[in-house]
């Protein structure tokens, strides 16, 4: 089972 | 007041669609830097960066900072209106709640403007840092087109890993299971032909195809894709815009839970 990770969880909001 | 002055208006039609069904909504902002834009898709899942530097248009001006909130599908549409060998200029007032769209033809017989309502959007934007990734490559744009799109019509999801071997694309489905790899391949008639692989250590990751395929509408824009990867950051393709800039798509993984 493959979970989608989101973009913030990357790059954090400035 | 910004006013800015693009000879290759096809330049811009092409950006429009290779953004407007990843992207509704999104703000442009302008700066001495030139024209740019961050926005996410509606899932948070992917996200794309467009810089068109201020160099690249005939004439540039914009006196402040400004922040222009747009829908992609209407611009989309509003350039439609334009020819292929079109001059656009895009122009906007201070503090104005429009911008207009000016159509040029080659003749200069023909000239069109659109002005559109701009938007208030709430803008988020994020920091994305400089990283060293685990592995670059360079291929045929209309290469990773295609297999993005064969992969497709097998899966939803794609396994990317480089190794020395070369970039390998993976996925299965309900009639089975498909893998094509792309060897370095740098004895080409053209530098655009060869497939680049530069790679500090293996890697291997899962995305979801459908966004995938969604970043190949920026194919027209450059013969070549730029593929970088690593384990702990998302996918980044970048189309090179010629002598303009780029648009990046950034693409979260999906992760074994």
């Amino acid at each position: 089972q493959c979970i989608q990770k989101r973009i913030s969880e990357y790059f954090s909001r400035v | 007041m910004l006013e800015l002055r693009l000879v290759q208006g096809s330049l811009l039609k092409k950006v429009l669609e290779a953004m407007k069904d990843l992207v509704t909504d999104a703000n442009f902002d302008c700066s001495a830097t030139g024209f740019s834009l961050q926005a996410m898709d509606s899932s948070h899942v992917a996200l794309v960066a467009l810089l068109l530097r201020s160099e690249g248009f005939e004439h540039y001006r914009c006196d402040r900072n400004i922040t222009m909130g747009m829908n992609l599908n209407n611009v989309s549409k509003l350039l439609k209106c334009a020819g292929n060998d079109d001059i656009i200029t895009i122009k906007a007032d201070d503090g104005g709640d429009t911008v207009t769209f000016m159509f040029e033809n080659p003749k200069q017989d023909k000239i069109s403007d659109f002005e559109m309502k701009l938007m208030d959007l709430d803008s988020e934007h994020l920091g994305i840092p400089d990283a060293e990734y685990h592995a670059i490559v360079r291929m045929p744009s209309l290469e990773f087109s295609r297999i993005c799109k064969d992969l497709s019509s097998i899966g939803d999801t794609v396994v990317i890993s480089v190794t020395k071997e070369g970039i390998k694309f993976s996925t299965r489905g309900d009639i089975g299971n498909a893998n094509i790899v792309c060897r370095q391949n740098t004895t080409v008639d053209k530098p655009e032909e060869a497939t680049v692989i530069q790679m500090n250590e293996a890697v291997s990751l899962t995305f979801a195809l459908r966004y995938l395929n969604s970043f190949t509408k920026a194919t027209s824009l450059s013969e070549t894709v730029t593929i970088s990867l690593s384990s702990e950051l998302p996918l980044v393709a970048e189309y090179k815009i010629a002598d303009m800039g780029y648009i990046k798509f950034y693409l979260a993984p999906k992760i074994e839970d």
